[in-house]
């Protein structure tokens, strides 16, 4: 199984 | 006030037409350097990052920093009125409630003007490091568009996965399972068919193909699509535009428990 990663986990708020 | 002017609508048309399903409400952030979007898909797996740069439009004027807060789906209602040859021209005030769209098709002397209205839209901007890839992957839009329908047929996600023989997509379902492998291939006479390889070292990561599929809407835009890929980071794809324009899709891996 794997689960789907959110963008927040790698990109940082400008 | 902006005023940007497209010798053919079908680049705004292919390129609105190609985020309208991922994102929504959205903000055209305007200034001297041309017209940028970014915006991310309600559950935060995908990101959209469109730059058209002044240099596409001929003439582009924009005095100031201008926010268009556009939804897409009321702006393609208008642009559906524009004819694909027509040219477009883009006209907002420096603090507009309304964009002015304006589509002639010069050969008959054909004018039609329409106002959309804007709205506020509060949006979170996501800075997006610059990342030296491990593997950068160009290859014929079509085929992208192509492997993800296939594999749709198949199950759920692919895995893509990067070394020095090619590039291998492969999805795993409840039927069996399927790849598709895509060596080097430069042939002279067709440009459009190339695949490149850039490798630094291997790599392979697992994405949702509904959102690679999605993706693929923007096939129209160009006939090369790059993707962008390093061990445990999103997955970029970007369709080039003229004039180093782009159009960027950004989107987070499935990663193992």
């Amino acid at each position: 199984g794997s689960r789907q990663a959110t963008l927040g986990k790698f990109f940082t708020q400008a | 006030m902006l005023e940007a002017r497209l010798d053919t609508a079908n680049l705004f048309k292919s390129a609105v037409d190609a985020i309208k399903d991922l994102v929504q409400d959205c903000n055209f952030d305007c200034n001297d350097s041309g017209i940028a979007l970014q915006a991310m898909d309600n559950s935060h797996v995908a990101l959209v990052s469109m730059m058209l740069k002044a240099e596409a439009f001929s003439p582009f004027r924009c005095d100031r920093n201008i926010a268009l807060g556009v939804n897409l789906t009321s702006l393609t209602k208008v642009l559906r009125a524009a004819g694909r040859d027509d040219t477009l021209t883009l006209k907002a005030e420096d603090a507009p409630d309304v964009l002015n769209l304006v589509f002639e098709a010069t050969a008959q002397d054909r004018i039609s003007e329409y106002d959309l209205k804007l709205m506020d839209i509060d949006q979170e901007h996501l800075g997006i490091p610059d990342t030296e890839y491990a593997a950068t992957i160009s290859m014929p839009s079509a085929e992208f568009k192509r492997i993800t329908t296939d594999l749709m047929a198949m199950s759920e996600s692919v895995t893509i996965e990067a070394t020095k023989d090619g590039v291998k997509f492969s999805s795993t379902g409840d039927i069996g399972n399927g790849s598709i492998t895509l060596r080097q291939h430069t042939p002279v006479d067709k440009p459009n068919e190339t695949v490149e390889i850039e490798l630094s070292e291997p790599v392979a990561l697992t994405f949702s193909l509904k959102y690679l599929t999605n993706f693929c809407k923007a096939q129209p835009l160009s006939n090369q699509v790059k993707l962008c890929l390093s061990a445990e980071v999103p997955l970029m794809v970007e369709y080039g535009l003229e004039g180093g324009s782009y159009l960027r899709f950004y989107l987070a891996p499935k990663i193992g428990d």
